[in-house]
């Protein structure tokens, strides 16, 4: 079961003034971390059973929580995914979503089944320096989002063969 | 290249062919080009001096000098250029690195640094900021957001309600930035959003500048009883990375730009994954 409670609970916590300003201890600040991650846990399983009552569908969701250096061990293993981008301003945006993924081509298409232009590129030296060992992910999936207000779209990824002769992601050599 | 350039069809951000620094800002559809040039640097954090005891710690920013260092004067760089985005690699230092980034449709330079873990082998704790210079007569102003709603006027060595003896040039001008900070002039506004609340301010007219990560050695005696020096896992130090977003534009056009912008940092799309190929939608 989901809810919001624990992630309430939490952030209500972290109102202190040493974890607004971060002038607390040390394990305090592991203390902070671990609630507001344990509120997020719980705060998953809650999107995700609403997205599959929005859905109609019943998926095990994952949520990739470690985004910013490229590591979602569910997009780095799967060769087919579904991605869901839930907008939840109340108008429609564009966002631009990058997925760490080993394969170097993909095909991406929207709810509607069009295609949609995507481009792979490989990981940074840097980003693969900080992941310190976790994620394996040679490179990264890029595609633009269009989504509507206080809503969500859905696509499909699909690793493909890459053909003979065909360009690999793109070329990061120093100029 | 010989001018190292990235562009869409709003924005040019211009680079140093020999620093790799960036060197300037083009609005291409205002025709607006701005001079930036932008750097990482750091302040020593002060063990305590002559006039004060005081030392920096976790409540308390009080670098020894009133410049800081820069981290490199030159950056050594590499482009990625695709039919969606392009972005320039600039690697400053074995810790500290920067993407700077265009996405076809967009109105801002995204900014991606990397910073630590801050070494501390010379016996100086540090506070590390990223920077932006311009020729911008801003007239000792600079602006702040309050908590994401109202914007604050900022004036160096200036307080609105009491006469004010500035004791501390770079300290006793640093305010909270919680989602942006901009200057401007009659015709130019150079706004940056951040993604996390940090300390920012403009210490030099014309110039701009966020504190993005800091390590010291020292307790600032202010309560906490520690030194604000997270070994981290690997016992190095914490490395950090975060966004930092740019717009050039004039003054009258830039509120809407870095509101609506901010808004969609602060309730950004959330992306989740499933495993399969069906569909998870349904008309209706």
């Amino acid at each position: 079961a989901g809810d919001s409670a624990t992630l309430k609970r939490a952030v209500a916590v972290a109102q202190h003034h040493d974890a607004v300003s971060g002038t607390e201890k040390q394990n305090v600040v592991y203390d902070y971390a671990k609630r507001l991650a344990g509120g997020w846990d719980k705060c998953q399983v809650l999107v995700a059973n609403a997205l599959s009552i929005l859905t109609g569908t019943k998926q095990n969701f994952a949520f990739c929580n470690n985004l910013n250096i490229s590591v979602c061990p569910q997009t780095e293993s799967l060769s087919a995914f579904t991605v869901t981008v839930y907008n939840p301003l109340g108008r429609p945006v564009s966002s631009v979503v990058r997925l760490p993924v080993n394969g170097s081509v993909y095909s991406v298409s929207d709810a509607r089944g069009q295609t949609v232009p995507n481009q792979v590129v490989a990981v940074s030296a840097v980003t693969r320096r900080v992941r310190n060992g976790r994620g394996y992910a040679v490179n990264e999936l890029v595609f633009e989002a269009s989504v509507p207000a206080v809503g969500f779209t859905t696509f499909t990824v699909s690793r493909q063969q890459p053909s003979t002769g065909a360009p690999g992601p793109s070329d990061q050599t120093p100029s | 290249d010989q001018t190292p350039s990235i562009q869409n069809k709003h924005i040019r951000v211009r680079f140093d062919p020999v620093t790799g620094l960036i060197s300037g800002i083009d609005n291409l559809e205002k025709n607006l080009s701005l001079p930036v040039t932008h750097n990482f640097y750091w302040y020593t954090g002060s063990k305590g001096d002559y006039r004060s005891g005081q030392t920096s710690g976790a409540y308390i920013f009080r670098p020894v000098e009133g410049k800081p260092y820069p981290m490199a004067a030159n950056a050594s760089i590499y482009k990625v250029q695709t039919a969606m985005f392009e972005e320039i690699h600039q690697n400053f230092s074995s810790w500290c690195s920067q993407v700077v980034r265009l996405h076809r449709n967009q109105r801002m330079v995204e900014l991606e640094w990397t910073v630590g873990p801050i070494p501390l082998a010379d016996s100086r704790g540090k506070e590390i900021i990223s920077r932006f210079d311009t020729p911008l007569k801003t007239d000792g102003l600079f602006y702040t957001d309050s908590n994401g709603r109202e914007i604050l006027q900022r004036r160096r060595d200036y307080r609105p309600t009491w006469h004010f003896n500035q004791t501390e040039p770079v300290a006793g001008n640093y305010y909270p930035v919680n989602t942006r900070i901009f200057i401007r002039d009659g015709k130019f506004q150079l706004s940056v959003l951040t993604d996390r609340s940090q300390g920012g301010s403009s210490i030099e007219d014309g110039s701009l500048e966020l504190m993005v990560h800091r390590r010291l050695i020292f307790d600032d005696g202010r309560g906490v009883g520690e030194a604000l020096n997270e070994p981290g896992e690997d016992g190095k130090g914490l490395v950090v990375r975060g966004k930092h977003l740019l717009f050039l534009d004039t003054p009258s056009a830039s509120g809407q730009l870095h509101r609506l912008a901010a808004e969609q940092q602060y309730m950004a799309p959330l992306v989740v994954v499933a495993g399969g190929t069906g569909a998870a939608y349904r008309t209706s």
